[in-house]
């Protein structure tokens, strides 16, 4: 699955 | 989730402990600004609307809602609640954020939508979550302006003062560490080139503080901003 890089960080 | 991360996460939430601590205890909010709290409001507002859309797990969620309740305490301890709304000085707390920061983050925020056509494709409400996902970006890399600019005005820096900026700066600083480590050990990873300029920048606005910062614990005195 495709990470969603820095957007699923706070 | 990586040891960086973590690290920079307790940083942000130890920075926000020390400053609810020092208001709730002190009862005092001088060398506090109001602005920079109502700014990073609004930058968790604006980011963090895909608690309602995208679920990503418990540890986020909890943390974005939290980062939202205990700001909005902070703003709230600041503006309403006595005894501390009065030791409030809103005379030093000059920074004009409306005109220096949110106005120009918002065109900044839009040009880079547009051009990078993020979003294309994607539906309205998509295109807004978007638009409002980099315009918190940019305005989080200064949030910390007026405050940086308040602690200029008083020079004598207050040690929980002190220790709640350097938390707050170290927790971007320690983001890019995490990214370095994700781009390396995480294969797919998406990279995000105005989260990592924003970061970069944000971390450097501190550099200043740091410094200072590092020398007074160094000689263990108090701590005050040169002229």
């Amino acid at each position: 699955k495709e990470s969603s890089g820095s957007k699923d960080e706070l | 989730m990586n040891v960086f991360r973590l690290c920079g996460d307790m940083s942000h939430v130890f920075s926000i402990v020390v400053l609810l601590l020092r208001l709730r205890v002190a009862k005092n909010a001088s060398g506090i600004s109001l602005r920079t709290h109502e700014l990073f409001l609004l930058v968790f507002l604006t980011r963090y609307t895909d608690l309602f859309t995208t679920y990503y797990s418990l540890y986020n969620s909890c943390m974005k809602i939290a980062y939202i309740l205990s700001t909005a305490s902070i703003v709230y301890m600041i503006r309403l609640s006595d005894p501390i709304c009065t030791t409030y000085d809103k005379a030093q707390d000059t920074f004009r954020h409306w005109a220096f920061a949110v106005g120009p983050c918002a065109v900044l925020a839009t040009l880079t939508h547009f051009i990078s056509g993020e979003g294309s494709g994607y539906s309205l409400f998509v295109n807004i979550q978007e638009l409002l996902w980099t315009f918190s970006i940019y305005l989080e890399s200064i949030a910390i302006l007026p405050q940086l600019i308040l602690l200029q005005r008083y020079r004598e820096v207050e040690n929980l003062t002190g220790n709640y900026i350097f938390f707050m700066g170290s927790y971007r600083a320690l983001y890019i560490l995490n990214w370095i480590y994700r781009t390396y050990y995480e294969p797919g990873y998406r990279h995000h080139y105005v989260a990592y300029f924003c970061g970069v920048l944000q971390t450097l606005l501190y550099a200043d503080f740091f410094y200072y910062y590092m020398q007074s614990k160094r000689r263990g005195g108090r701590f005050s901003l040169p002229t």
